[in-house]
C-alpha cells in the first residue's frame, strides 16, 4: 500500500516536473489512487494542474513548518483518482527555516505517513538543489526516479546525485531504492542524445526503465493549459511514452 | 572598472551556464578582461571550460566559508583574457553554512570587491535557485541578466524572480539593476516559442536585449569538449548570437 517514490535531480530542467505530472496523471487513468506531492517552491506541478499557487491558502509549507494536518491540504484535481498537495512560494523560506529545526529531515516523512495508506501511489516533485526539501522528501520516500536529459552537463550530475541518494539511505532512511533512471528529451536525431543513451545502458542498464521519453513539444504545450499530456493530447508520442511508463511501474507493485 | 554582472533564474535548465560561460568567451574574444565565477555547486560553468572539479584543491567555497584570499583560485583558461574561479561540490554546504554566519548575504561582495577591478567585466553563473548563494551574488552585482527559456514554466518564474531582486535591491544592494532579459533556445517554428517572445515582448520590451540565442545543439555539444562554443564552432549560430549579445553588452560599458 501506498509506494512512495521521489522524482529528483539536482540538474535543472531535466523533466522532473513533467515527469512527476505526467506519470501521476498516466497511473490515475490507469485507476490507480495517486497523490501527487509538490516540494518545489516553484510549484510548477502545482500550475501544471490548473492551480494558481498565490490563490492557494494552504500549502505543503504549513505541514513541515505550521503543523497544519495533512489532511487538510488535499486538492481534487480534474483528473479522477488524482489528488494534489500543491506548494507555494513560501515554500522557499522552508529551506532556511528547517536548518535549525528539531528533527529536520524527517518532518515530512511523519507527516505523509499518516496519510500515504488511502493511495496507492505518492509521487513527490522536487526542486533543483540537493538541499533540505529534496532530503526531506527522499528520507519520506521508498525509491527515485531519476528523470535524465539526455545531455552531456545532466549527465554529469548523474554521480553526484547518486552519491547523495546513498548517503541518506545510510544515514536517514534504510528502505530507499533507485527505481530507475528515465531518458527524457530524447532526440534519436541528435548524437548527444545517443551517446548519452550509450553511456546510461553501458554503467546503468539493469537501472534503466525501458521507456524512453522523445522530445515532444506537446509537453511542453500542455502545462499552459494547466492540464497533462494525456489530457491535452492522448494520441502524442508524449502521451504514449508516459502511459508506457506507467504500465512499467504498476507491473512492479 | 569591473562591472559585474550575475547571470541568475531559479528556474532550472534556461540556460544560466550556457550563457555565463559563452558571454564570458565571447567578452574575452573581444579583448575584454574578463573573470567568470562559478556559484553553482554542480560547477558546470567549471567542466564547461575543461576543467575537473574534484582535482581542484581550492574553490570558491575556501574564500566564503575559510576566508582564503580570492586572489588564491583564481585560473588561467585556455582562452586569453578569460579568468575562472571554480566551484566544487563542496558548496553545496555553503548553503547551510552560512545560514548562521554573520554577515551571510555579503560574504562573496567583500571578496570579490578586492578584485574587480583588475577586469573590465565579471560574469557569476548561479545555481537553480534563490537561496543564499543566488543572494550572495545579487548583492555582490551590478546588475541582473536573465536568461529567460521559451517555454512556459519559464515564463511563469519571471515574475517571483524579479520580486526577488527588487527584496535585494531594497534591502542589500541598492546598486543592482536589471541588465536584461536574454531569449533562449527561441525556435522560430515553435509557437510556444513565438509567444513567449510576443509576452516578454510586451511586457518587458526596454528591458529585453536584441540578441536572442536560438536552440542550436552546438551549444550542447561543446561542454563535453570542455571548450566554449567559439572554440568549438566559430561559424554556428550559437557562436553568432553569444558574439552579438557581448557586443551588446560592450557598447554599453
Ligand atoms: N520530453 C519533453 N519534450 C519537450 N519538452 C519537454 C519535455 N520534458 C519537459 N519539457 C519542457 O522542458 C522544460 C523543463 O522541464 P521541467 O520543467 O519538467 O524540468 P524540471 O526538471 O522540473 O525543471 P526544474 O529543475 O526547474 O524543476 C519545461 O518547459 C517542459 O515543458
Ligand atoms: N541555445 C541552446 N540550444 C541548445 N541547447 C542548449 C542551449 N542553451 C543551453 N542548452 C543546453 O540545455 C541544457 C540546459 O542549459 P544550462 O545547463 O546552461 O542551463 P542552466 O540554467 O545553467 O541549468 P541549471 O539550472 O541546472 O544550472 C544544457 O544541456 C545545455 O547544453
Ligand atoms: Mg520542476
Ligand atoms: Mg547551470
Amino acid at each position: 500500500m501506498g509506494k512512495v517514490i521521489v522524482v529528483a535531480n539536482q540538474k535543472g530542467g531535466v523533466g522532473k516536473t513533467t515527469t512527476a505530472v505526467n506519470l501521476a496523471a498516466a497511473l490515475a487513468f490507469a485507476e490507480a489512487r495517486v497523490l501527487l506531492l509538490d516540494m518545489d517552491p516553484q510549484s510548477n506541478a502545482t500550475s501544471g494542474l490548473g492551480f494558481n499557487p498565490s490563490e492557494l491558502k494552504l500549502s505543503i509549507y504549513d505541514v513541515i513548518i505550521n503543523n497544519v494536518k495533512i489532511e487538510d491540504v488535499l486538492l481534487k484535481t480534474k483528473i479522477d483518482g488524482l489528488t494534489l498537495i500543491p506548494s507555494k512560494i513560501d515554500l522557499t523560506a522552508a529551506e532556511i527555516e528547517l536548518v535549525t529545526v528539531l528533527s529536520r529531515e524527517t518532518r515530512l516523512k511523519k507527516a505523509l505517513d499518516t496519510i500515504k495508506d488511502k493511495f496507492d501511489i505518492v509521487i513527490l516533485d522536487c526542486p533543483p538543489s540537493l538541499g533540505l526539501l529534496t532530503i526531506n522528501s527522499l528520507t519520506a520516500s521508498d525509491s527515485v526516479l531519476i528523470p535524465l536529459q539526455c545531455e552531456y552537463y545532466a549527465l554529469e550530475g548523474l554521480t553526484q546525485l547518486l552519491n547523495t541518494i546513498r548517503l541518506v539511505k545510510d544515514g536517514l532512511n534504510q528502505n530507499l531504492e533507485l527505481e530507475g533512471i528515465l531518458l527524457t528529451m530524447y532526440d534519436p536525431r541528435n548524437n548527444l542524445s545517443k551517446e548519452v543513451y550509450r553511456q546510461v545502458r553501458e554503467y546503468f542498464r539493469d537501472k534503466m526503465f525501458k521507456s524512453i521519453i522523445p522530445r515532444n513539444v506537446k509537453l511542453s504545450e500542455a502545462p499552459s493549459y494547466g492540464v497533462p499530456i494525456i489530457s491535452y493530447d492522448i494520441k502524442s508520442k508524449g502521451a504514449e511514452s508516459y502511459i508506457e511508463l506507467a504500465k512499467e511501474i504498476l507491473a512492479r507493485l
